[in-house]
């Protein structure tokens, strides 16, 4: 564990928390694509299986948990108790794009042919492209909530948190994991337009809205 | 090559 690791994964647990709170106190999930959401809990399930097969830590098992249980409480919050506000209309982006081929690459392109490696390798992937729907639907309204944009930030920097902790366990750990490391970059990369509008718009006190 | 996956990573 580094400091990149820590920051990464509370980063990652900022961004959950921020979007959990911001549905609960506004009662609505307005601006929130469900497709993403429903996408991270079907990260979080096919990669923490290994809960069931192996203990690393205490903090290791109780991080998994609590993002299993944020991802489908969003889900929950999203599709049932405040599915009136949902805007499926805007939430158009078409996941099997996504799922299908994502799921081949994870057979075809991982350290160990078994199951649970796979499910593991095919939630790498999927990670890498899940925010896709949600960062589609502020492309589709060409607005973001403020605090919409703090979840992506957070979201996005936990990934690229990540990145960081990769080259350090490279050179002290002489580590690395060709897998993770390539599905991050393409990750981190696919919020880097996202961070440049956050920086010269939101940190400065403007809402988030793209040209029409 | 490919180096065998942090299990630690969450």
């Amino acid at each position: 564990m580094n400091v990149f690791r820590l920051t990464g994964d509370l980063s990652h647990l900022a961004a959950i928390i921020i979007l959990l709170l911001k549905i609960w106190k506004s009662r609505s999930c307005a601006g929130i694509s469900g497709k993403s959401q429903i996408l991270f809990a079907i990260v979080f399930t096919t990669r923490y299986l290994d809960l069931l097969t192996s203990f690393i830590s205490i903090y290791n098992t109780s991080m998994k948990v609590i993002y299993i249980g944020c991802a489908y409480a969003t889900v929950y919050l999203i599709y049932m108790k405040f599915r009136a506000t949902y805007d499926g209309n805007h939430d158009s982006f078409r996941v099997e794009f996504l799922v299908v081929p994502v799921g081949g690459l994870a057979v075809l392109v991982n350290h160990d042919f078994s199951f649970l490696e796979i499910l593991w390798t095919f939630s790498i992937y999927l990670e890498s492209v899940a925010i896709l729907p949600q960062l589609f639907m502020i492309s589709k309204t060409g607005e973001a909530e403020t605090i919409t944009t703090h979840y992506l930030f957070c979201l996005g920097l936990y990934r690229a948190l990540y990145l960081l902790n990769w080259i350090w366990r490279f050179y002290f750990e002489s580590f690395f994991d060709m897998i993770a490391i390539v599905a991050g970059v393409v990750q981190t990369v696919l919020y880097c337009d996202f961070f440049y509008l956050y920086i010269t718009k939101v940190l400065k006190g403007k809402k988030l809205s793209l040209p029409a | 090559c490919l180096r065998k996956r942090a299990k630690d990573e969450l």
